[in-house]
């Protein structure tokens, strides 16, 4: 979808959050 | 206002009040209208905002007094509103500029916006992108620091030692984005060790004393990821 939006704010969140952390 | 018209204004030469008052009008247009209207905005008016970025950066007035400063926190805010979709983020990756923009604008010394820039880096990092986002984050900070004759970890650490908590916090969300996005162990390790050498291991001792939520989830993030690489190794 090459509309989708709130990219940033999504990484950002899960920066915060640790999430994105999460060993895959 | 359009998309149009502010590239437009941003090609007459503004300054100062000029060009914050329309920087900040631009930021709240890119947050509140519909993707089309960034995509119009597109990598024109990108590379408008990067230019401005770029002069303020080098204007020879003191970096932390006055409004030129201002102006480039408010860009700092419209890049990270442009980058909150496909089309923005990917003129923002495509654009040489960019990134060494962004990482020009890591200054101890502006605190709040700091933080904004070293989230904005943290977010690219961690980007599932071809071509590696986080090793472009980390080789512009080494080329900034060599130019600057420096550690290139002295600005993050030196942000790790300013008063504000918020700026701590993006400082270890940042250590940490570069860290976990590298493939392998022993240069992960190696980063880690750099880090410590210049001086990480005591401010991460003061640094656990603070009773903040983001700063513990960040350092447990970074002690966790250092022990499975200790163990791993």
């Amino acid at each position: 979808d090459g509309d989708e939006t709130g990219i940033m704010d999504g990484l950002l969140e899960a920066l915060q959050s640790g999430a994105a952390f999460k060993r895959k | 206002k359009s998309a149009l018209v502010y590239i437009q204004e941003l090609k007459t030469d503004l300054r100062d009040t000029q060009l914050l008052s329309c920087l900040e009008s631009l930021r709240v247009s890119l947050n509140n209208n519909p993707v089309s209207w960034v995509q119009t905005f597109g990598a024109e008016g990108l590379a408008l905002l990067l230019t401005f970025l770029k002069k303020l950066q080098d204007d020879e007035e003191p970096l932390n007094a006055g409004i030129g400063v201002k102006c480039q926190h408010e860009i700092i805010r419209c890049l990270k509103a442009f980058m909150n979709n496909k089309h923005g983020l990917k003129a923002m990756l495509t654009s040489a500029e960019g990134i060494p923009l962004l990482v020009r604008s890591i200054n101890p010394n502006v605190p709040h916006m700091m933080v904004d820039v070293v989230k904005l880096l943290s977010a690219i990092c961690i980007l599932e992108h071809p071509g590696n986002t986080h090793e472009r984050v980390l080789e512009c900070i080494t080329e900034q620091a060599e130019e600057h004759e420096i550690e290139r970890f002295q600005p993050l650490l030196s942000g790790m030692h300013k008063n504000s908590i918020t700026l701590k916090a993006g400082c270890m969300q940042l250590i940490n984005a570069l860290i976990s996005r590298v493939e392998e162990l022993d240069f992960r390790i190696h980063l880690r060790s750099e880090l410590m050498r210049l001086g990480l291991k005591d401010v991460l001792k003061e640094v656990k004393s603070i009773e903040n939520e983001d700063i513990k989830v960040q350092l447990q993030v970074f002690e966790e990821q250092a022990d499975e690489d200790s163990e791993d190794l």
